[in-house]
């Protein structure tokens, strides 16, 4: 699964995933990365989001939404929300993963419970991109 | 400026250990390339939307993703793709669901926010719209790649072997490896 937020010059945010699902997958089985506010959420008073991993309990743990509501509710950081909802929620109820998210001041937070992803961002031109943990 | 965009090609067991020095460069070149193509949008004054499509684009485009060219295999032998967008400005959003011809299902997602009422588009009715938005179309067996078909058979044959053996258990081995979840 691959995704993308950004922060434009405007001060406005936006989120996107795109995937191939899972192998083997029957009955037409769809994941979380079409399911706004599991796979995918941006609004820009909180923060945008794309996720990866095992869809079924990013749709069952609204992952993205959650992540925009700690934020908003609790005023909550981006890097604090996202790590409460990946490393400490999902993982009490077994689900594997991560999320890219990104504040209104251009903030990122990238955790993931798995041994790794496929990651990056890029701010004052300087690229960063890591696989491992 | 605050301009930043962040990526993700995927999470799983990925390690050193599983890892080739000429598929990691490989990994790092791709997202570097994707950063710098959605960068470039934003620094020219691009809109976020625009520069997280463009950026999808190159992963999609890339066999190294499980996402568009390089999407897993169902059951049934057929690439099946999923994608969404939402803005944060509007708070508008946009999917597709299991699409097969869309050669970049994340231009569906926003087409189905811009130029729809509607969210979510799935299957040959998601396709349908997306050729009245002049969307690029392509024959399934683009998607097809080899490494992604025999994850396929490899997964087949182990359930065989599982029922063969121990119809009771499963193993979740690698189950969340990027591209290597099954169904």
């Amino acid at each position: 699964t691959v995704g993308c937020v950004a922060l434009d010059a405007y001060g406005n945010l936006a989120a996107g995933t795109s995937t191939g699902g899972m192998t083997n997958k029957r009955f037409g089985r769809v994941g979380d990365a079409p399911i706004i506010g599991a796979g995918t959420y941006a609004d820009n008073n909180t923060c945008a989001v794309s996720a990866t991993g095992h869809g079924e309990y990013f749709i069952r743990n609204v992952v993205a939404y959650d992540i925009a509501a700690l934020m908003k509710y609790k005023n909550l950081s981006v890097k604090k929300a996202a790590e409460e909802v990946v490393m400490k929620k999902l993982v009490d109820r077994g689900g594997e993963g991560g999320v890219i998210a990104l504040d209104k001041n251009g903030n990122v937070a990238m955790p993931f419970n798995s041994a790794g992803m496929y990651r990056g961002y890029i701010k004052n031109g300087k690229p960063v991109v890591a696989i491992y943990r | 400026s605050k301009i930043t965009l962040a990526i993700h090609g995927g999470a799983g067991t990925i390690t050193r250990e599983n890892m080739t020095p000429e598929k990691e460069k490989a990994y790092r070149e791709k997202l570097n390339e994707a950063l710098q193509v959605g960068y470039d949008v934003l620094k020219k004054g691009g809109t976020s939307m625009d520069a997280v499509e463009a950026t999808i684009h190159v992963m999609e485009n890339s066999p190294l993703f499980n996402a568009g060219k390089g999407a897993v295999f169902t059951n049934e032998g057929k690439n099946e793709m999923d994608a969404a967008m939402m803005d944060g400005e509007t708070l508008q959003a946009g999917a597709v669901a299991s699409v097969t011809t869309i050669k970049n299902p994340i231009s569906a997602a926003r087409a189905v926010m811009e130029k729809s009422p509607h969210v979510m588009m799935i299957g040959d009715g998601a396709e349908a719209f997306a050729k009245t938005q002049g969307i690029e179309l392509v024959d399934p067996s683009y998607f097809h790649t080899e490494t992604r078909y025999n994850q396929l058979q490899q997964i087949i044959d182990k359930e065989k072997t599982q029922l063969d053996h121990d119809g009771g258990s499963s193993s979740n081995e690698n189950i969340f490896t990027e591209g290597n979840k099954f169904g």
